[in-house]
């Protein structure tokens, strides 16, 4: 019988222990193992594999703690510029967004570009405009706003450094 | 950047990857993550791939892709396509970071070379495994 699986990620780098409380521990892992049960539970439902990874990722897109969505870092110019992409095995589909601003959920775009055009990959402002022809939601700057990235925002103009998320002691320049 | 890839009950694959990319970063600068076949991938037989890390190093080295071809064109399984990929290739280009991966036989890998990576996943109905650091 064949097996069904699913396996999520929130980001990788220099994750500091010594900044890393156990109550902050055990939310990240809270918020990781309700994404798998999210994808787990479609999947055990037999439903798709496509249908388990984009509404997992779109879980994580709402939880802040993580970059994306809504807990999307600062750009330079102090914006939110989001990239997503998706692709089906068995269909060999692909679709992707890169630099959306104000899309709640770029990987839901990501599969509108997929599914509904005949390109693979959209940017910046075209992409936003696909976005809002296929009745996507779109939020205010205030929606993604998180004073603990705009500290890191601060600190990274501060010291003219772009920096990896999770990695807290190596920039680079 | 948070990823997810999975294998449904007919043996079908997907990965989907999304990313809020670097802070302060300039010139509409993207990474690997919505580059197909570097930060995310998925194929038929063999897997489905999705990254996070430094993405300019997962660019060069096409690291989605180059799991899924290491697994078609060498024969090798995914334990040792993500290995190799991740903590060889990767670690001499300097590229810090990790990948999730299923197979479809079920067959999940959580590889990285960093400190770190936030990770979880699930097979089957057995209990959900979950980490941040090194085992």
């Amino acid at each position: 019988m064949q097996k069904i699986a699913i396996a999520v990620h929130g980001g990788a780098g220099t994750i500091l222990r010594s900044a890393m409380s156990p109550e902050k521990e055990r939310h990240y892992l809270n918020a990781l193992e309700s994404a798998v049960k999210v994808g787990h539970h479609i999947l055990a439902s037999g439903r798709t594999a496509l249908e388990a990874v984009i509404k997992t990722v779109q879980y994580l897109e709402d939880e802040p703690i993580f970059n994306a969505g809504k807990g999307s870092v600062f750009t330079h110019e102090g914006h939110h510029e989001m990239d997503a992409a998706v692709m089906c095995g068995q269909t060999l589909t692909a679709g992707a967004v890169a630099g959306v601003r104000q899309v709640r959920n770029p990987i839901l775009l990501a599969d509108e570009v997929r599914m509904q055009s005949e390109h693979v990959l959209l940017s910046g402002a075209g992409a936003e405009e696909f976005g809002r022809e296929r009745g996507l939601i779109f939020e205010p700057d205030s929606y993604f706003y998180d004073e603990y990235r705009y500290q890191q925002w601060l600190e990274a103009q501060r010291t003219d450094t772009v920096t990896l998320d999770h990695t807290e002691d190596r920039k680079f320049g | 950047t948070v990823g997810a890839v999975a294998v449904d009950v007919s043996g079908n694959l997907a990965a989907a990857t999304s990313t809020g990319g670097m802070t302060n970063k300039k010139y509409n600068r993207i990474g690997d993550s919505p580059i197909i076949g570097a930060g995310t991938y998925a194929a038929n037989h063999t897997c489905a791939v999705s990254c996070t890390g430094h993405g300019e190093y997962f660019m060069r080295a096409v690291v989605a892709y180059d799991v899924a071809c290491l697994m078609e064109y060498k024969g090798v399984n995914l334990q040792q396509a993500c290995d190799y990929v991740v903590k060889d290739k990767l670690v001499k280009q300097g590229g810090e970071g990790g990948l999730i991966a299923v197979d479809q036989a079920a067959n999940i890998i959580l590889s990285f070379n960093s400190e770190g990576m936030y990770r979880a996943s699930r097979l089957n109905n057995e209990s959900i495994y979950s980490r941040i650091y090194k085992d």
